[in-house]
């Protein structure tokens, strides 16, 4: 390694028994073959369940928006936009746009419960916190069944203990 | 050989690190599609 | 017998095919979750086609050609006239290989083991396919097309760099890569020198190789680097560039300056290795090393009036080397006689021939573009200097001691000094042109951060200017440190230090020296420089 900076053999390099004019004509080749951007571009992650078919008329790729971080943290910020975020969670799943939507919700407080898959968010301060668990009233984001129709809501939950291990 | 860096493409005053978005050697856009992002699997 | 192996070599690549054919398939049916995956894998399993053995190798050898096969679907060649560029627009489908990048990653997730004493999974398939790319790029030469290699390994290293590993395994992930970017550097196989770099550069590894197991990743990267600068280094030796080699240089420049805004420690610590590939005309790519300096430092602007660099905190820390600084003067069986000159001088010859020791066999000196070993000259400079500065230490740290033994220790230390002192101006007298301006810029190369390196080395510098009697050698002082200084920036602060030192301090009278007024366009460019040094 630490030998002449040409290389040992005469106008060959010894790592490969190339010479220079050999390496420079494959270099020019790869010069019009140059890795193009969407070649990188990653296979988006976030593949429909259930495409549905919609009119030509709607839009028929996301808005490049919804992409931008700042996009979300405006929703983050407006209280009544929650419920986008928690779409964006459920229905968006292993996306950019999810990755952003757990972050707004840690920002407001909200705690990701592993075992129930549901988020949280203390409604009072917790009667009992340990080293393990806090215990207390907390609001969380959930889906129920109901015969007035199915729906996402926020309920309050009394009296839950939030075992630390389940926080992600 | 010397060229007046600042024309590559690169905020070097940047307060965030320019990893973040580097799309590529041989062009000054930043990098397309999603950033390096990571979705743990309890979500999914 | 070459039939039958012929054959089961053809019924082999028959059998893999409908495999990679069900495995498409499955793919092609996003709805098809986690089970059907597990249980293709597990048939291969059972199949024994993931024993480890060479088996294995074939079948992922088989594999990738198969996806690599089907990724070009059409290669349209432009109608006449269209610049080669848009000629070579290939109609490029990249499904064969996302799913094969898939089938690979689900191994490595679903951690197929290949049992005892066989290795892992992941470093395997990539010596394979290091393999299968060089060959690859061997048989087709020019037609060799780098694009879905570029395409299977970008898939891998987003996907495998973000899993769900811990710590150790990502580690173990990344330094495979690692080590398989090396076999596959530019001077193995040139044809995909631009898709490596921009692998390597890649924000799904450099930075995570850097940034993991507590700079445990450096030494990898640092090798792929000096890889890089290897390769380049004949071409931009003589600084004429072609299109192809001057847009590899300009990608070299934007990687290397992520790395000064994002990793300076990175490139302070291995400076030595990267000077010692780096051809001296490449200044401003130098001086982009160079000017590395740990994010946790303040430099004092080097126009301040009246600096006194000597009461900085930091001048009296010596900077860490990762480098092998010693590495070269042991190839030669040089260290010895360095460390028997430096402590017992009287009487020793090691002076004497020491130039001749530092020129190359001739048969070298015209593959390395210089007739000196420039690592070899580098090494003993640094080296040298490092003994100097320890002794200087030494003597520092004692100062507390007894006047009888500061008196004794400092004679004998003081004699290290001016000894090592005496090897540089020994060999500024007695090189040539050549030898000496690689002397020098040796010296330079350690005008960086505020350190006792910088330090040391710019009163180096700065005494060979004041002690020597001939011109010429003044004049090559002057003329390294200034041609690092009229590139466009980066400039070290160690050498802005030093060469404002050597045109204010009327001791060097540097503005009575005649060769600042070889011709009148140098006359402007000491006046604009000393301007713009205020």
């Amino acid at each position: 390694d630490f030998g002449a900076i040409g290389d040992n053999l005469s106008g060959t390099s010894a790592a490969s028994g190339h010479d220079q004019l050999y390496n420079l004509q494959m270099l020019e080749a790869a010069y019009h073959r140059l890795p193009q951007p969407k070649d990188s571009e990653r296979a988006k992650n976030y593949i429909p369940r259930h495409p549905s078919v919609t009119p030509a008329s709607y839009p028929q790729i996301q808005a490049p928006i919804v992409t931008n971080p700042a996009f979300w943290e405006r929703i983050g910020s407006d209280a009544l936009a929650t419920d986008m975020l928690f779409f964006a969670f459920y229905y968006q799943q292993n996306s950019y746009q999810q990755y952003l939507a757990a972050r707004e919700l840690k920002k407001q407080s909200w705690r990701f419960h592993r075992k129930y898959n549901t988020w949280f968010q203390r409604h009072v301060e917790p009667q009992v916190t340990t080293d393990d668990y806090e215990r207390g009233s907390y609001v969380y984001f959930d889906f129920h069944l109901s015969d007035d129709g199915n729906g996402w809501c926020q309920r309050i939950k009394n009296d839950f203990t939030f075992e630390y291990n389940f926080l992600e | 050989l010397g060229m007046d860096l600042t024309s590559l493409g690169l905020d070097l005053n940047s307060q965030d690190n320019l990893y973040k978005t580097f799309g590529s050697p041989w062009s000054n856009e930043p990098a397309k599609g999603d950033p390096d992002f990571h979705n743990p699997a309890c979500y999914l | 017998e070459n039939d039958t192996a012929l054959a089961d070599s053809v019924s082999f690549q028959d059998q893999v095919a409908v495999l990679f054919s069900d495995w498409c398939h499955i793919c092609d049916h996003p709805t098809m979750g986690d089970s059907a995956y597990s249980h293709y894998i597990v048939q291969l399993q059972q199949n024994g086609l993931l024993k480890g053995d060479d088996l294995t190798d074939r079948f992922f050898h088989a594999l990738t050609e198969l996806a690599v096969t089907h990724t070009i679907v059409s290669e349209q060649v432009a109608p006449g006239g269209i610049s080669q560029q848009a000629a070579q627009q290939l109609q490029i489908s990249y499904f064969s290989i996302d799913s094969y990048s898939k089938l690979v990653t689900l191994m490595v997730k679903y951690c197929v083991d290949f049992g005892p004493n066989k290795g892992s999974l992941l470093p395997k398939f990539l010596s394979v396919t290091a393999r299968t790319i060089q060959k690859d790029a061997e048989e087709k030469k020019i037609n060799f097309n780098p694009r879905p290699y570029f395409r299977l390994f970008i898939n891998l290293l987003s996907e495998l760099s973000t899993a769900d590993l811990h710590e150790g395994a990502n580690f173990q992930v990344l330094t495979s890569f690692a080590n398989a970017f090396h076999l596959l550097q530019p001077l193995r196989v040139p044809a995909w020198s631009f898709a490596w770099l921009e692998l390597v550069s890649h924000r799904s590894f450099m930075p995570k190789l850097l940034m993991c197991n507590s700079q445990k990743g450096w030494p990898f990267f640092q090798r792929l680097l000096v890889d890089l600068f290897k390769f380049m280094e004949p071409y931009l030796r003589n600084a004429e560039l072609g299109q192809p080699i001057h847009l590899l240089y300009k990608g070299t420049l934007r990687v290397l300056l992520v790395l000064l805004h994002d990793f300076p420690e990175f490139l302070c610590d291995y400076h030595f290795s990267f000077c010692d590939v780096i051809p001296p005309s490449c200044i401003q790519m130098r001086n982009v090393i160079l000017s590395a300096f740990p994010r946790n430092m303040r430099l004092p602007d080097p126009s301040t009036p009246n600096l006194k660099i000597d009461l900085l905190a930091e001048i009296s820390i010596a900077p860490r080397i990762m480098s092998d600084v010693e590495g070269a003067l042991k190839a030669r069986q040089m260290k010895t006689q360095v460390d028997e000159y430096l402590k017992r001088p009287e009487g020793s010859s090691f002076l004497t021939d020491l130039k001749q020791k530092l020129l190359l066999p001739p048969s070298e000196a015209n593959v390395a573009g210089t007739r000196y070993n420039v690592p070899l000259v580098n090494s003993l400079v640094v080296y040298v200097g490092i003994q100097a500065v320890q002794q200087l230490q030494h003597n520092k740290a004692n100062a507390s001691a007894s006047a009888q033994q500061v008196n004794q220790s400092s004679q004998l230390d003081n004699v290290q000094i001016e000894t090592a002192t005496e090897v540089f101006r020994n060999l500024a007298v007695n090189m040539d042109t050549e030898g000496r301006y690689l002397l020098l810029n040796a010296i330079a190369n350690q005008l960086r951060y505020p350190n006792n390196h910088t330090h040391y080395f710019s009163f180096i510098i700065l005494y060979l200017f004041a002690e020597t009697t001939q011109d010429i050698i003044q004049e090559q002082i002057t003329r390294v440190l200034l041609e690092r200084l009229i590139v466009n920036r980066p400039h070290p602060w160690g050498l802005l230090i030093t060469f404002i030192e050597l045109i204010k301090n009327p001791r060097y009278t540097f503005w009575a020296r005649s060769f600042i007024r070889c011709a009148p366009e140098i006359e402007r460019l000491f006046e604009s420089v000393a301007r713009s040094c205020g």
